[in-house]
């Protein structure tokens, strides 16, 4: 089963 | 003071169509090296970055760092009101609550003027980091359109796989599966042409939300081409460029194993 990731599981706030 | 003239104003308007649809509003950061904006949409799945370098502005002047805080339905709205072929002159104080948008036709005998109040945008930037693509795909942007509403039919997931010279696009579902290969071409010069670079030639497949990546494809009149960057585990990167001076960037999640 696919579960859709979020961007901020990969990308940290400046 | 904030003032940048756009000869070519069918960009922003290109531009804005890439992105009103994704982030409701958003903080256009002017700085001395251009226009940047960059934001998510509302389920944080997408991460859109645009980039107007000051080159691409046949006028640019910004003395302080100005940030135009835009609801990008308004901004539209108006930009709607501009020809394709208007230039186009964006104008702000330094520490505006408004901005000015000023539309000339090409022969000059029509201006029009506009104010958008700005708003206050608590938005976090996000830092990408430098990443070394699995694979880097490039094919002409309305052969991915094409692609990406075909298999929307399919499901809700459009599987991407990038082999040694070629790139597969598939998708499943109740109706039935598709699956669309492109070959890479022999002149990768040519905008109608397909360019496959792999790292280390390993195959890499990632499977992406339809629907995200439909919305990207409302940029595709930005550029002939749009190149796509594969890592696996990590967002896919959709890039359309804008000239040599600017790009519109998505970053989408991946759906993975849960």
């Amino acid at each position: 089963m696919l579960g859709q990731a979020k961007i901020s599981a990969f990308f940290s706030p400046k | 003071m904030f003032e940048a003239r756009l000869l070519q104003g069918s960009i922003l308007k290109k531009a804005l169509e890439g992105i009103r649809e994704l982030i409701t509003s958003g903080n256009w950061e002017c700085s001395s090296a251009g226009i940047s904006m960059q934001g998510m949409d509302p389920s944080h799945v997408a991460l859109t970055v645009l980039m107007l370098q000051n080159d691409l502005f046949d006028q640019f002047r910004c003395d302080r760092n100005v940030t135009l805080g835009l609801n990008h339905a308004t901004f539209s709205k108006i930009l709607k009101c501009a020809a394709n072929d208007d230039i186009i002159t964006l104008k702000a104080e330094d520490q505006p609550d408004e901005c000015n948008l000023l539309f000339q036709s090409a022969n000059d005998d029509k201006t029009s003027d506009f104010i958008i109040k700005l708003t206050d945008i608590d938005q976090e930037t996000l830092g990408i980091p430098d990443t070394e693509y699995a694979a880097t795909v490039k094919v002409p942007s309305v052969e991915f359109q094409r692609i990406c509403r075909d298999l929307s039919q399919f499901g809700d997931t459009i599987i991407i796989s990038v082999k040694k010279g070629c790139v597969e696009f598939s998708g499943t579902g109740e109706i039935g599966s598709a699956k669309i290969a492109l070959k890479e071409s022999g002149n990768v010069d040519d905008d109608e042409k397909v360019s496959v670079e792999m790292d280390k030639d390993t195959p890499c497949s990632l499977s992406f939300a339809s629907r995200y990546l439909n919305y990207f494809t409302k940029a595709t009149s930005l550029s002939d081409t749009v190149t796509l960057q594969l890592c696996p585990e990590h967002p896919l990167v959709v890039s359309y460029d804008i000239g040599d001076n600017g790009s519109l960037k998505y970053y989408l999640a991946p759906k993975i194993e849960e």
